[in-house]
């Protein structure tokens, strides 16, 4: 059995969204201390890895190793119906073929919203009107949603059941790297550069020196440079520009794949670049005290 | 020119 709950229930939505561009499926890997996914993109050049502790949910309970394949697309689908404010409890059986997700809002009024939204679905077990029953179930019967699962209603509660999968996903061991150099500085510019960048060409070099962080890109429009200094004094931590730097590192990659690892934005304030000579770039998103999503992308290299 | 490196060569298969 397992079963965890989180408060806010937003953290896995925008999860879901930050890595549906990438992967199709993945396993949701659930043990005593935390859930854990990581998979590879269809080439094989990027990987995203994400751990959520069990410490960062109001409850949680794996009795045993859970591997829960599940197909991002259709998750992310699901987790839209949960509204920003909601807490969402994910609930697997040890051998089961679906994963239970239960969304509960904030407050009262959506129960409201819900006897509608109930009424507007066809299928009901239970006659129109019958809001005051104590659950209710319907076939899905939105265009978008066919064959996803199905929903059940109760009261305050939206129950959804995602199918499950059997995946048989290449786990990757990571080694844990000293990176000659990590940039921390805010997520929502880092975002800006890669999205502007991309205006100029397909591949980004970044180059870290005693000068700062050079973002530059190459392409047949013209070049773009975007100069990033260390600013460990701003006044908000959100604002703040870290530079570590053991030595100068200068390394490209792929605009593509970096336009990806940005839909994890949202999550936090924050990202993080390790990067050292000619291995792949670790771009991380803390999470709160939660956990984290890091992406890694394989470099260019000489031909 | 520059070409896109793979993933695999860097990180083992568990």
């Amino acid at each position: 059995m397992f079963e965890a709950r989180l408060t806010s229930g937003k953290i896995l939505k925008q999860l879901i969204e930050a890595l549906k561009d990438l992967v199709q499926e993945a396993n949701i890997d659930c043990s005593d201390d935390e859930i854990s996914i990581q998979a590879m993109d269809n080439s094989h050049v990027s990987l995203v890895a994400v751990s959520l502790r069990s410490g960062g949910f109001d409850h949680f309970r794996c009795d045993r190793p859970l591997s829960l394949g599940f197909n991002a697309t259709n998750m992310g689908k699901i987790l839209k119906c949960a509204g920003n404010e909601d807490a969402i409890t994910l609930k697997a059986e040890d051998d089961g073929d679906s994963l239970s997700m239960v969304f509960e809002g904030p407050n009262q009024d959506r129960i409201a919203d819900f006897g509608e939204f109930a009424r507007g679905a066809r299928g009901s077990d239970s006659p129109p009107g019958s809001r005051r029953e104590k659950c209710w179930k319907i076939d899905f019967n939105f265009a978008t949603m066919r064959g996803v699962g199905v929903l059940v209603v109760i009261f305050d509660r939206k129950i959804y059941e995602l199918k499950l999968m059997d995946i048989d996903s290449e786990q990757l061991g990571i080694p844990d790297t000293d990176y000659k150099v990590t940039i921390q500085m805010p997520s929502g510019e880092f975002q800006r550069i890669i999205r502007d960048m991309q205006v100029l060409g397909d591949t980004l070099s970044i180059s870290c020196t005693k000068e700062g962080v050079k973002f530059g890109v190459q392409g047949d429009l013209g070049t773009g440079n975007v100069l990033i200094r260390q600013n460990a004094h701003a006044e908000k931590d959100e604002d703040r520009v870290m530079i570590e730097m053991e030595e100068p590192v200068e390394l490209t990659f792929a605009l593509r794949y970096l336009n990806f690892f940005t839909k994890a934005t949202n999550l936090g304030p924050t990202v993080i670049l390790n990067m050292s000579p000619d291995v792949p770039i670790v771009v991380e998103y803390p999470i709160g005290e939660t956990g984290h999503i890091k992406y890694y992308l394989a470099p260019k290299i000489d031909e | 020119g520059k070409k896109q490196a793979g993933l695999m060569g860097f990180f083992a298969k568990k």
